[in-house]
């Protein structure tokens, strides 16, 4: 009698648990934008028998955004999700892993990432500021105006933009953008930079530091501007994944 | 017979009708949301 194929895995089973995190762990690990995601569900499992212990593994997950930028040393586990009213963001993801001899590796993975619907949102929180567009003007100016006056305030070294993480803008009671985006340091110090700018170079890699920033500009009814930022300190880059691939490039000049 | 007997449960439970001590397994995907549903 042949033996009875081995009942389905469920979405919740210790082995699909397993698999999700390996892959959860590998879409942070090779992401060098916005922020960690964690494991919201696990959508769908099918186990694809290749032979004696060796699987072929598709997954399929749901990730919620957490307030851990990408580049910050802080394990996911110590990430908190995004709540609801702070315009959530989804990821879907379908990953393809291997499981040989027990071992689980990921051979492929295709994500895609959308924020709650702005319905949503008002329906639950009338009053919550919602998400901006990453190249909308005022967005832009806060980030400009926010590492300018950080710039010119720290004795530390000169500060560039890596990329603008979220943004949002809240009309009532008061006209406010807040923001979030990450920086790199350069070899310049603030002061250096004063004097030549155009100078101010990216460290290498294997000397990053990264840090990350948020910043508040009050519009109406009285201008105000508030900025913190936080240097992360260097990190070992992960080997084939370069920490400076994205553009660095001062907001309002094709930021997006 | 035990066949007739097996076919009639199969019949009692499609109706949403379970012999005693029946658990229902919960269906096995998707699995529990963590945080919140989008």
């Amino acid at each position: 009698v042949p033996a009875a194929p081995p009942a389905p895995l469920g979405c919740d089973d210790p082995e699909s648990e397993a698999a999700a995190e390996v892959a959860v762990s590998y879409i942070n690990g090779h992401s060098r934008h916005g922020y960690k995601f964690a494991l919201n569900r696990i959508e769908n499992i099918r186990v694809l028998p290749q032979g004696p212990n060796n699987d072929i593994i598709f997954l399929e997950v749901d990730l919620l955004e957490t307030t851990c930028p990408i580049l910050s040393p802080t394990l996911l586990a110590n990430c908190t999700v995004r709540s609801f009213t702070d315009h959530a963001v989804e990821g879907d993801c379908d990953v393809k892993l291997q499981k040989l001899n027990g071992q689980l590796s990921v051979l492929a993975s295709k994500c895609h990432s959308h924020a709650d619907s702005s319905e949503d949102i008002i329906q639950i929180c009338p009053d919550c500021p919602l998400l901006a567009r990453l190249n909308d003007t005022e967005v832009l100016a806060a980030v400009t105006a926010a590492l300018n006056d950080h710039n010119s305030k720290t004795t530390d070294a000169y500060l560039k933009l890596l990329e603008i993480g979220r943004a949002r803008i809240q009309y009532n009671p008061a006209h406010v953008v807040s923001a979030e985006f990450a920086v790199a340091a350069t070899n310049c110090s603030a002061a250096e930079a004063k004097a030549n700018v155009e100078s101010c170079q990216l460290l290498p890699d294997d000397q990053s530091n990264f840090g990350f920033c948020t910043a508040t500009k009050v519009i109406r009814p009285t201008e105000d501007l508030s900025v913190d930022c936080q240097l992360y300190g260097h990190q070992v880059p992960t080997p084939g994944v370069p920490f400076l691939s994205r553009v660095s490039q001062p907001p309002g000049q094709d930021a997006t | 017979s035990v066949a007739k007997r097996a076919v009639a449960e199969v019949a009692q439970r499609d109706k949403g009708i379970h012999p005693v001590g029946f658990v229902p397994l919960p269906p096995p995907c998707p699995g529990k949301i963590r945080h919140f549903k989008i």
